[in-house]
């Protein structure tokens, strides 16, 4: 690395195209856009970064494809040549923007003989962008010279060296952002990380009435800033980015999501809503909206706003492919644009749409792998990226995968003595790769 | 080697200048790069391009000069005003 290393203070950072390739038959607004979104997934996969993408001129990565001479100092110079850049962090009114030539033929999953694969590009113009600069190792991201097509977004695996680098710029994320001071919400327009459950935790086991993870049909699961919530009752189990249980023991929904009603004994469905990242709760006719985990004034309200029946919903999810809202109840969907907040037309449609899936669900979510799972009783299933059919291989046991259960009673009592050597068993494989050695806390 | 073009010199000196490898030419007099300037940026230019450090813009040296880049120099203002000073 040659310049000296910017890097950005804060952590929550917004970025949003804002102007398009002209020419470009090959990549449609929604492509660059998940194009970007998964360029930046790279960074923010291994790093304490967020990135979320807004409207307006406010965001602090700026994309533009613009050419020639655009009045930045790095005029580009038509098809070849120079094809892109980004400046570091800082305080430059620039800083973060990225600039893509709009003479290049920018494609996607092309041969490299056609054109410029514009993930690659812009993985490396991202770099830039958090405050790394060229490099001269052979396998790095960060190389000044493109290198041809990088493969699938979606299995993209960053060169160790550029790991090395942004570790050093930013350290490793913490799976498990439960420590992290709460944002100062005048620092960034982002809505923090949730916060840490109530500092006086009580230290004696839950209530009596606590259900059991690993025999428990789930009333809601849901991705919640990048983290998985499973609801059962009046209790939930979190889970890290990783799918790291946070705890055996279940937290309870009041004393961590404030404003719920006290007598509400569960809950049928939640999601977090695209656009402004709030967390909408859903039981029978009725559904209150969340910032970060304290419920907004004037809820709850009734489900007819989304132009839902009354009688309610099974199961929520935002599909990752359109960033639609999609509604099941018993057999029936709905899908519903949270942009626009309206309820596209021709819906309720058959849930045997979605081949592979059983009606009258418990809940769905997406995941940061991009495909979107399925609950009901104790098994789940999963719909890879933009197909609309389960995977072969489903419905599989969720206590299994998910929350840390082993064929036997994962709570009986021989089990809970050694669950910390299962716990431990459970350590990540060191990622000692050229010589470094990386550890990361999980807690 | 095939002796090289005055153009091709010439689009060789632009790229160094342009990423980072040798100062931009000094507008009041025009000052020409020195031979041994030239040669130090061809190395350094060949060295992070992993390419033989000959010091001559060969074939294959003007090739990863043709090649598709990122805009942003290679060399930062720092490392190329220590080169001045030492000059």
């Amino acid at each position: 690395a040659l310049a000296p290393q910017t890097k950005w203070n804060k952590r929550h950072l917004s970025w949003r195209v804002r102007t398009f390739p002209k020419e470009s038959a090959l990549l449609g607004r929604d492509t660059v856009r998940a194009l970007m979104y998964y360029a930046l997934k790279v960074w923010s996969d291994i790093t304490p970064l967020n990135f979320h993408e807004v409207a307006g001129n406010e965001a602090d990565i700026q994309i533009d494809f613009t050419k020639a001479d655009h009045n930045d100092g790095y005029p580009f110079d038509g098809p070849g040549g120079t094809v892109a850049h980004a400046f570091f962090p800082g305080e430059r009114f620039t800083a973060g923007d990225t600039h893509f030539d709009d003479d290049e033929a920018w494609t996607f999953r092309s041969p490299d003989s056609h054109g410029m694969d514009l993930f690659a590009v812009a993985v490396h113009e991202f770099g830039h962008a958090i405050g790394l600069a060229h490099t001269s190792a052979i396998e790095s991201i960060m190389r000044p010279y493109y290198q041809g097509p990088v493969g699938d977004p979606l299995k993209y695996n960053l060169p160790y060296e550029d790991k090395v680098r942004v570790w050093q710029l930013y350290g490793v994320r913490d799976s498990v952002s439960h420590t992290a001071q709460p944002v100062d919400p005048s620092q960034t327009a982002e809505p923090p990380v949730l916060l840490d459950l109530p500092e006086n935790r009580s230290t004696v086991p839950p209530a009596r009435d606590a259900p059991d993870r690993c025999t428990s049909h789930f009333d809601a699961v849901a991705q919640i800033r990048g983290e998985a919530f499973f609801f059962k009752g009046k209790y939930f189990w979190r889970l890290t980015r990783e799918k790291h249980l946070v705890s055996l023991r279940p937290a309870q929904i009041h004393r961590f999501w404030r404003g719920l009603p006290v007598n509400l004994d569960s809950v049928d469905a939640v999601y977090e809503r695209p656009g402004d990242h709030k967390i909408v709760f859903f039981k029978g006719g009725k559904y209150w909206v969340f910032k970060d985990n304290n419920v907004e004034e004037g809820y709850p309200r009734p489900v007819s706003d989304f132009g839902l029946p009354m009688e309610g919903v099974d199961a929520v999810f935002v599909w990752l492919h359109n960033e639609k809202t999609y509604f099941f109840k018993d057999s029936r969907y709905w899908r519903y644009d949270d942009h626009l907040r309206r309820m596209d037309l021709g819906y309720p449609k058959d849930t045997a749409l979605w081949k592979g899936i059983p009606p009258q669900l418990d809940d769905a979510m997406r995941w940061s792998d991009s495909a979107s799972y399925f609950f009901k009783g104790k098994e789940y299933w999963r719909v890879a990226g933009s197909d609309m059919e389960v995977e072969a291989g489903y419905p599989r046991p969720i206590g299994k995968d998910w929350l840390v259960c082993s064929e036997m009673q994962s709570d009986s009592p021989e089990m809970q003595n050694n669950s910390n050597t299962r716990f431990h068993g459970q350590r990540h494989a060191d990622h000692a790769e050229n010589g470094y050695e990386v550890c990361s806390c999980t807690s | 080697a095939p002796s090289i073009t005055a153009e091709q010199m010439d689009m060789g000196v632009d790229w160094l200048s342009k990423f980072g490898y040798l100062p931009p030419p000094d507008p009041v007099n025009g000052q020409l790069q020195t031979k041994e300037a030239l040669t130090k940026a061809i190395k350094a230019m060949q060295r992070f391009g992993g390419l033989e450090e000959t010091g001559v813009l060969d074939q294959a040296t003007l090739g990863l000069m043709k090649t598709p880049r990122c805009s942003l120099p290679d060399m930062s203002e720092p490392e190329m005003s220590t080169g001045r000073r030492k000059r």
